[in-house]
């Protein structure tokens, strides 16, 4: 009883590959070896035999590189966006353990590793050795990231919002695409104040909308809520905003991503009066992935 | 009031004990957790401001000790990466701006980052704390923290070190967002706690002060830069203010704390701004202030006296008459032991100018007879005051001969009571009879004896 | 220099310095 081989994924360079963290669906979270858009893949596939003089009869071992877009509320269906495929072994009969090679050249990779919480992006290895009863199939997972590079010209969000003699402010941001590792710095300057303020805080928005048209599902979360002011002030005052991103855990906005989902992220500028009401100015903000100076270049054709 | 300190107490000890835990075990981490822990304490809204302070000096004492380990492991070579900016990631602004400055102030004794961009940076961030009682605490703490780390130079010595120049603007900013957060402590609260309030503001008026403190203890700011940067930033934030409570402590403060050459050298900017003072400032006490102070230091041993070029009495005489002209409702003590003042000027610094001590006793004659003082009773301030006016010229002349010369010193004696009028005439008698004053003409004796004629008839 | 970046600030006059709460 029970499977009579373990396949074993091996990747290349896994001893000197960066891993990155990855969340999984129960919120876990693993590292997993990290790869880039047009980085080749590949490794070795052992399969080891459980009973050493034992014979295994198979239709053939193949391994699949898959792209795949998984929503959460549409668990039958599966939209695979990239899927690359290369027979390790024709049908046959396994009397030893047998190691295979394997290339993926060039992988188009097109969007980041994804965990959400209606959706999920991810990129897996699948071996599966064809049996007559039941295949053997085994995945390894891997993290891709995209990286970005804006121009240098990244306009500043600058705004004057407010209500009808009760309070205006200015507020200003330095960028409006922010690298994870970015500083927000910016400042919130008071044109008007009738209303006793108690406090003010910047918030980070995520906000996921999976799926499209009326069944389209959006799930907000705050990952940060940053103060940025205590008590109350008067007009004419300027307070300064710094917020380091890389305090949290955020992921590079994705903009409708195969047609099937959409990251964005949002500043939330909070202020709370003295009873508790809330006066807030939302402001969508783009964050990309930067490429750290280090990172080895992409291998080319 | 005692509970809830007792409480915020008790939750400081135990988070500054994990903290150090953490600290003798090296998990820097895990401690400023604990710090953080610690300082948000100090977000409370519920503490009166005595009772804040207690709080914040337990804390700021615990700080204390992370910043020595801190040096200690930077100066060992284990320097954390990045300190600076991990602090900054903490949610709340009071914990994050108090580590900020630990660090800030660490990172300016190991030279990290340059002083003056941690200093500017430092005094800039705490713009985000505008509630009055924690704000001043906070940049108290900016304060403490950055005193023998101030750059005391003319010039840079390093690149990036800082001179003097950015010690004033850090200090002067300072010092006008603190008097700026005390002058609106005024309007928190109910109408009717108007006056707790303002009993709370004279208890923290210290915090506000130290700024003058640090700048007074900067030894290279010299006269020029404080009669050209230091003294108009001051006091423009003073008369601005409007506030009869700031006003009158910070110049108060101005005459305490810096030197009385360089109160001669901004007399007229010092006595201008007087005059610009909100109504309800006791104006004659400052006044009384400096003249006092530069009267002891023109009298003092081994000082070079007021230079001859500085009409002090003038600037004084003038600005006095200024202040009675526009207080109406100046009282007549007031008026008196202004002249008073102004009579221990001319005594002290200008003896020989027996016209300067019978102009202020002609002034206060005037003066009286404008308030329609006609009756002195014997018990009241008026007495008192009018009394000691009149002792000064017999003790620091000790000559009652002069005293006869004086036109107006009979006049101004004769408008107090009987017994009083008694008591300042026999005071003189005495004065002649220790210093063996000699009556030499007959005319000095009728003049003698016209003055102290309450004894004789 | 990302951890002492500010953006710089507009002065605030002394009247509204000074002013009671709106």
């Amino acid at each position: 009883f029970g499977p009579s081989a373990e396949i074993e994924i091996l990747l290349d360079g896994s001893d000197t590959r960066k891993t990155a963290e990855l969340k999984l669906e129960d919120g876990r979270k693993e590292r997993f070896p990290l790869y880039y858009d047009g980085e080749t893949v590949s490794g070795k596939v052992n399969v080891v035999l459980k009973k050493s003089n034992g014979k295994l009869e198979h239709q053939g071992i193949k391994i699949e590189f898959i792209g795949q877009i998984d929503l959460y509320f549409d668990r039958g269906n599966r939209h695979e966006f990239v899927s690359m495929v290369r027979e390790l072994a024709r049908p046959g009969i396994l009397t030893q353990n047998a190691s295979y090679n394997f290339e993926f050249v060039n992988v188009e990779k097109p969007y980041e590793s994804y965990t959400g919480s209606n959706v999920k992006l991810r990129y897996y290895l699948r071996v599966s050795m064809v049996k007559r009863l039941s295949d053997l199939v085994k995945e390894q997972e891997i993290c891709v990231h995209t990286l970005a590079q804006y121009p240098d010209l990244n306009s500043s969000i600058k705004m004057e919002v407010g209500i009808e003699d009760c309070l205006h402010i200015e507020f200003e941001y330095n960028k409006s695409k922010y690298h994870l590792k970015d500083v927000i710095v910016g400042k919130i300057y008071f044109l008007l104040v009738r209303i006793k303020i108690k406090h003010m805080e910047i918030q980070v928005i995520k906000r996921e909308i999976a799926g499209s048209g009326p069944n389209a599902l959006n799930e907000n979360e705050t990952l940060a809520k940053f103060e940025i002011m205590d008590g109350a002030p008067v007009r004419g005052e300027s307070i300064p905003i710094r917020l380091f991103l890389s305090g949290y855990d955020l992921t590079p906005t994705m903009r409708d991503i195969n047609k099937k989902f959409s990251v964005k992220y949002y500043l939330n500028l909070v202020l709370v009066d003295e009873e508790e009401r809330r006066y807030f100015k939302q402001q969508e903000v783009t964050l990309f992935r930067k490429a750290d100076k280090k990172r080895r270049p992409i291998a080319s054709n | 009031q005692e509970k809830l300190l007792d409480e915020a107490l008790s939750v400081v000890k135990l988070q500054a004990f994990q903290m150090k835990r953490c600290l003798d075990k090296a998990k820097l981490m895990d401690a400023l957790k604990h710090a953080s822990n610690m300082l948000g304490e100090l977000r409370t809204s519920l503490l009166s401001p005595k009772s804040y302070y207690e709080l914040y000096m337990l804390i700021t004492d615990e700080m204390r000790h992370l910043e020595l380990y801190l040096l200690d492991e930077f100066q060992k070579g284990r320097r954390v990466q990045d300190l600076y900016e991990l602090v900054q990631y903490a949610g709340n602004i009071i914990p994050r701006l108090y580590l900020l400055i630990t660090v800030g102030v660490v990172y300016i004794k190991c030279s990290e980052i340059s002083r003056k961009d941690i200093l500017k940076d430092l005094v800039e961030m705490c713009r985000g704390v505008q509630h009055p009682l924690r704000g001043l605490f906070l940049r108290n703490y900016l304060l403490q923290c950055t005193k023998n780390v101030l750059p005391d130079c003319v010039e840079e010595e390093q690149e990036d070190s800082g001179s003097v120049s950015d010690s004033i603007d850090f200090v002067l900013l300072n010092f006008s967002e603190m008097n700026k957060l005390w002058v609106r402590m005024q309007h928190q609260g109910h109408t009717r706690e108007r006056d707790r309030r303002e009993q709370e503001r004279r208890e923290l008026k210290l915090l506000v002060g130290t700024n003058l403190v640090r700048l007074s203890q900067l030894d290279t700011i010299d006269v020029q830069r404080y009669r050209s940067v230091v003294l108009p930033a001051v006091l423009e934030q003073v008369v601005n203010c409007r506030d009869a409570l700031s006003q009158d402590y910070v110049m108060e403060c101005i005459i305490q704390v810096f030197p009385d050459e360089y109160h001669l050298a901004t007399l007229q900017d010092f006595l201008q701004a007087c005059a610009e003072l909100n109504p309800a400032v006791p104006v004659k006490n400052i006044l009384i202030s400096l003249i006092n102070r530069l009267s002891a230091f023109a009298t003092r041993d081994g000082s070079n006296g007021i230079p001859s070029d500085i009409p002090l009495f003038d600037f004084f005489s003038e600005q006095i008459a200024k202040i009675i002209e526009n207080k109406p409702d100046l009282s007549p003590e007031d008026l008196v032991s202004l002249q008073a003042a102004l009579t221990g000027l001319a005594l002290g610094v200008y003896k020989d100018r027996e016209d300067y001590v019978d102009k202020v006793l002609e002034t206060t004659n005037s003066g009286l007879d404008k308030l329609g003082v006609e009756h002195i009773n014997d018990h009241s301030n008026l007495s008192r005051e009018l009394m000691k006016l009149l002792k000064l010229p017999i003790d620091l002349w000790n000559d009652a001969l002069v005293l006869l010369r004086l036109r107006h010193y009979s006049p101004l004696l004769q408008r107090l009571d009987s017994p009083t009028k008694k008591s300042v005439s026999a005071y003189l008698l005495q004065n002649m009879l220790n210093n063996g004053t000699l009556v030499p003409s007959s005319e000095q004796v009728e003049q003698l004896l016209d003055l102290v004629r309450c004894l004789v008839a | 220099a990302a951890s002492i970046q500010r953006l710089q600030h507009k002065r605030q006059t002394l009247e509204d310095a000074y002013s009671p709460p709106a």
